[in-house]
C-alpha cells in the first residue's frame, strides 16, 4: 500500500459516499444517470467475485464490501425508491454499445482464459467507459448540480491517483499491471474535458455547471 | 498471455 492508492481508495469511497447521500437526502436522482451507476454496481460485481476466496487484507475486504454495498444501494434508490424522479428521457446512451465491445475485449486481451480473469479484465475494461453515460447526460442535459460535479471530481481524481500508484509501484517494486495501467490512462482521459469546466466553473463558486 | 500480476488492488 501507497499514499497514492490510499487516497484514491479514499477518492473514490467519498465519490459514492457523495452520490449516495446526494440521492438519499433530496431524495431525488435528477441529473444522474442510472445507467452509469448500474454499470458501476456491474464493475464491483465482476471484479470482487474473489471476496470470498482470496483474502489480501481486512482493508481490502472492508472496501470491496463497502463498494459492492453502496453501489447497489444507489441503484436501488435510482430505479425502485425515487424512480419517479429519474430523468430515463436523458439518460439514453446505448450501452450495448459499451458492454459488448468490452467483452470480446476481455475475452482477446487478458493474462489468465480462466473465468475469474476474465471477469476481472472485464471489469477493467467496464470500469473505463462507465462514466460515459453519466457525462453523455451532462452534455444533453446542459448542466449538473454541483454536487453531482462534485462526485465526478473524486471519481476521476481516483484513477488519476491510481496512475501514480502504478508508477510508484513500478519503481518501488517492479509492479506493472499493462491491462489495468492502460484502461486507466483511457478512463481519465475521458475525465479531463471534465476537470476543465470544474476547475474554471465549478470552483469559481457557480451553483451549478452549465455548459457553453 | 503475460504473468498475471496478484490483483491486490481494488
Amino acid at each position: 500500500m501507497n499514499v497514492f492508492r490510499l487516497l484514491g481508495d479514499v477518492s473514490h469511497l467519498v465519490a459514492i459516499i457523495i452520490l449516495f447521500l446526494k440521492i438519499f437526502r433530496s431524495k431525488s436522482c435528477a441529473g444522474i444517470s442510472g445507467k452509469s451507476q448500474v454499470l458501476f454496481a456491474l464493475v464491483f460485481t465482476t471484479r470482487y467475485l474473489d471476496l470470498f476466496t482470496s483474502f489480501i487484507s481486512i482493508y481490502n475486504t472492508v472496501m470491496k464490501v463497502v463498494f459492492l454495498v453502496l453501489s447497489y444501494a444507489t441503484v436501488y434508490l435510482i430505479y425502485l425508491r425515487f424512480r419517479s424522479s429519474y430523468d430515463s428521457e436523458s439518460d439514453t446512451f446505448r450501452v450495448e454499445f459499451l458492454l459488448v465491445p468490452v467483452a470480446g475485449l476481455s475475452f482477446l486481451e487478458n493474462y489468465d482464459f480462466t473465468p475469474i480473469e476474465i471477469l476481472w479484465t472485464f471489469s477493467i475494461y467496464l470500469e473505463s467507459v462507465a462514466i460515459l453515460p453519466q457525462l453523455f447526460m451532462i452534455t444533453k442535459t446542459g448542466e449538473a448540480e454541483s454536487i453531482t460535479t462534485h462526485y465526478l471530481f473524486f471519481l476521476g481524481l481516483y484513477r488519476a491517483l491510481y496512475l501514480a500508484n502504478w508508477v510508484w509501484r513500478y519503481h518501488t517494486e517492479g509492479f506493472f499491471d499493462q491491462i489495468a495501467v492502460v484502461s486507466g490512462v483511457v478512463q481519465t482521459i475521458f475525465y479531463c474535458d471534465f476537470f476543465y469546466l470544474y476547475v474554471t466553473k465549478v470552483l469559481k463558486g457557480n451553483s451549478k455547471l452549465t455548459l457553453p | 498471455a503475460d504473468e498475471s500480476p496478484a490483483h491486490d488492488e481494488l
